[in-house]
């Protein structure tokens, strides 16, 4: 996260807001919701209050233009600018435009003004762009349902440096863990460190140790605790045993463990070769006997010599072409003597490579003891 | 392609990689400055934005960061705001 120059902020945290101009693309009605549950995401995580006026001048006014709209940056039309808005200050600040050339919507077809009017508020109320890809002040747009777009950590810091913590409401410090004995729970992302697997679950570990004589013994924790320094949601993670490495995905990011310690800087995923196309892995794993780290993004998959360093040519390729019994997407993999283990969904799949062929399915939470 | 298709695509490119980091990056580029010394303004700018997005730092034009300038995004600048 970060902030303006001098950290701007409202000194008064009940803040007056008013819809000035709607689009014709929505209904007000449609419009006021979106705007009231974007804000409502920011007062979830802050003392803040929010009140719409209808008249008199408010802290923030928010409203649909086109091209040249009165301050110095007319928007672009269809596509590249959707919105900006500006900082806390007298007059226009804190104001939030949006572009009247995209299409608006509340969800379907077209921008979802809840996710846009989310980003922008952040703006007006003193946050500026986060490197984090899973922020809510990211700049660029990912499509969201308002049900399942929600503050990053990353988000919540920020705003809470600025404002503090809401004084009466429960804001979970350290997130509940995920309900591993859920009938639908599915994982992140899973690897190996030597003897033990580990899985990730939104910002939840759980390490299962495999030697025999401990089999149910299982450890688990917030992610910052076991791999400090990050703090999204983990998309992927493979292991190369002979290395004692362990590779980490977020986003567009990678980070290398050794010894549960960080290495260096964050790389890039484009650095494995991957098409810009691709804006995160789903799954990965390496596969030692053949050195090659199999990746897994949507309904394809990507294989990686790690000899060569190098993409394997001829891929993507599609998962269900290949892998006989596998679903169309795969949300984690690992490989422990005994063969390769893919988790999609709520499953988990035992592939043998040399059948080619899937030989056992359990309930992916079977391996958390449920 | 021929050849003038592929100097036309290289050229809006060019020019849209300006607009982004003008916009984004606070890129200036001074009518008649030196060719060299906007080039190089111009790849620390690209630099800069490729971090940003966790790109691989190349400073040129790729077609990651091509496609990563064309997504629809917020119209706040990255950087010095």
């Amino acid at each position: 996260f970060s902030f303006y120059p001098y950290k701007p902020k409202w000194k008064n945290t009940t803040i007056t807001y008013t819809v000035a101009k709607y689009t014709p693309d929505m209904s007000r009605g449609e419009v006021q919701k979106s705007i009231r549950l974007a804000l409502k995401m920011w007062s979830d995580v802050a003392p803040l209050k929010f009140i719409e006026i209808n008249h008199g001048k408010a802290d923030i006014v928010l409203s649909f233009a086109s091209r040249a709209h009165g301050d110095f940056f007319p928007f672009d039309g269809p596509g590249g600018v959707l919105a900006h808005a500006f900082q806390p200050a007298e007059g226009m600040g804190g104001d939030v435009h949006f572009d009247e050339d995209e299409k608006w919507s509340t969800g379907g077809q077209g921008y979802s003004l809840f996710a846009v009017a989310a980003h922008e508020l952040g703006h007006s109320l003193g946050l500026t762009h986060s490197t984090d890809p899973s922020a809510v002040m990211y700049p660029t747009y990912r499509h969201h349902g308002s049900s399942q777009y929600n503050l990053s950590s990353d988000d919540v810091q920020g705003i809470q440096t600025l404002y503090g913590k809401p004084n009466n409401k429960k804001v979970e410090i350290q997130p509940t863990a995920p309900k591993k004995c859920d009938p639908m729970f599915s994982f992140d992302a899973a690897a190996m460190i030597q003897n033990e697997i580990i899985f990730f679950k939104s910002r939840h570990v759980w390490m299962r140790t495999t030697k025999s004589s401990y089999w149910n013994q299982l450890r688990e924790g917030h992610i910052s605790s076991y791999f400090p320094g990050i703090d999204s949601p983990v998309d992927a993670a493979y292991d190369i045993p002979a290395q004692g490495m362990l590779f980490i995905f977020t986003g567009q990011k990678y980070w290398v463990i050794q010894e549960l310690k960080i290495r260096g800087r964050a790389g890039s995923i484009y650095e494995y070769g991957f098409p810009s196309s691709v804006r995160q892995v789903d799954a990965v794993v390496h596969v030692a006997e053949y050195e090659k780290t199999i990746f897994f993004a949507g309904q394809f998959y990507y294989r990686y010599d790690e000899q060569k360093r190098q993409m394997d040519s001829g891929f993507p390729r599609r998962i269900q072409t290949d892998w006989t019994g596998i679903p169309r997407r795969v949300d984690a993999a690992f490989k422990m003597i005994g063969g390769l283990f893919l988790l999609s969904g709520s499953r988990s799949y035992q592939y043998d490579f040399r059948q080619k062929r899937v030989v056992k399915i359990i309930a992916g939470n079977t391996w958390l003891g449920c | 392609r021929p050849v003038d298709e592929d100097q036309k695509m290289r050229t809006e490119d060019v020019e849209l990689a300006e607009g982004y980091l003008r916009r984004f990056y606070s890129l200036e580029i001074k009518g008649g400055a030196r060719r060299a010394r906007s080039t190089s303004v111009m790849e620390e700018k690209i630099r800069k934005m490729q971090n940003f997005f966790g790109l691989g730092e190349t400073g040129h034009l790729d077609s990651q960061t091509l496609d990563v300038m064309r997504e629809p995004r917020c119209g706040v600048p990255d950087v010095d705001n």
